[in-house]
């Protein structure tokens, strides 16, 4: 299964991710 | 010599061919190659398959409860196979799991996803990072390289109808000009905990139920049928958080085709019929208070960590 956001945000928000990386519930997906 | 028969020769010649083309399909994936996309012929041909019914068909399979001797072998050989962390369990007990479906819809211990208070976006579920970025024009990328349209995934906005028809449908849902359009998608594998939290403070205002096939969602999949995440059952929650737009779409697979909202027992997913390409909608902006969580007018309130819903199996 997958879980897809989709969402509106100030131009600069940025993701900290790498794609492939293992996430948890709670973690931080990005920033302003 | 005897003439040969037609049964096996046709056999032999025909995994031969589909070999030859697997083979040249993933060696041109592998060189960086574009991502070989399946045929619309290809995807006509795995959507035949009754995928829902075999996904109904596993989850009554896993709803039998099993004597207490057999659960302790049976999780074992789930917990090797999928790499399922045990000690996060609320349960660690394996015989207090009835099913296989009641041990797949475990509860973590609380202390064990601690809520990034730094963040104001944090991820909905355990699994692994499948995409991400900015949403550029109105297509999202479901894997590097592989787009899906958004308005096909979304379904038509109610905002449509007051705003030029020139406008793009990613205009539609901006509500300022300062900002832009993002998106994450998070793969869960069979032995991830199948909840899924709230990533921020927002009001739901939407709830759209797509009915849909039920197609394996595995990145190799996802890499291979373009649309994929357009064509699954999936329920799509939108409202809005403190910078505008905001959507959560859980998306169905053959083996987790059930989704739950523990916030709207009227959702019913993965039901032996439905309209092909049509959508049910609910309104949570005029829902009264006495549902959980909800704002009265303003939708249903959820805040960041909070859980949501779930995957069920079948």
């Amino acid at each position: 299964s997958t879980i897809v956001l989709l969402f509106e945000a100030p131009k600069d928000f940025s993701f900290n991710l790498h794609p492939g990386q293992r996430i948890r519930v709670g973690e931080g997906l990005g920033s302003l | 010599l005897p003439s040969p028969r037609p049964l096996p020769l046709l056999v032999v010649t025909g995994s031969g061919y589909l070999g030859y083309q697997y083979y040249k399909r993933w060696g041109q994936q592998d060189n960086g190659g574009p991502p070989y996309l399946a045929t619309p012929t290809e995807v006509a041909l795995y959507r035949s398959f009754p995928t829902r019914l075999l996904s109904r068909t596993w989850g009554r399979l896993n709803g039998l409860d099993l004597p207490t001797w057999l659960r302790k072998p049976i999780y074992s050989l789930y917990i090797w196979t999928f790499g399922v962390n045990m000690q996060e369990a609320a349960v660690e007990d394996l015989h207090h799991y009835k099913n296989l479906g009641e041990f797949f819809r475990r509860r973590l211990k609380p202390a064990v996803r601690p809520v990034c208070s730094a963040s104001c976006l944090t991820s909905p579920a355990d699994g692994k990072i499948l995409h991400f970025g900015r949403v550029k024009n109105s297509e999202v990328e479901q894997v590097k390289g592989v787009t899906y349209s958004l308005e096909n995934f979304l379904g038509p906005q109610m905002r449509q109808i007051s705003v030029s028809p020139s406008s793009s449908f990613r205009d539609l849902l901006l509500t300022s000009p300062d900002s832009d359009l993002f998106h994450i998608v998070v793969y869960l594998a069979p032995g991830d905990y199948h909840c899924f939290h709230s990533p921020t403070d927002w009001k739901v205002e939407l709830r759209r139920h797509f009915p849909g096939s039920l197609m394996s969602v595995n990145p190799g999949v996802a890499r291979w049928i373009k649309e994929l995440f357009c064509l699954n059952e999936r329920v799509v929650l939108s409202g809005q958080w403190q910078h505008g737009f905001f959507s959560l779409t859980a998306v169905g697979a053959t083996n987790v085709g059930s989704i739950r909202l523990y916030f709207d027992q009227e959702l019913q997913t993965n039901s032996p019929c439905y309209r092909k390409g049509s959508f049910l909608d609910r309104s949570y902006v005029t829902m009264s208070s006495q549902v959980k969580g909800a704002a009265g007018e303003g939708g249903v309130a959820l805040q960041k960590g909070e859980p949501v819903g779930e995957f069920n199996l079948g």
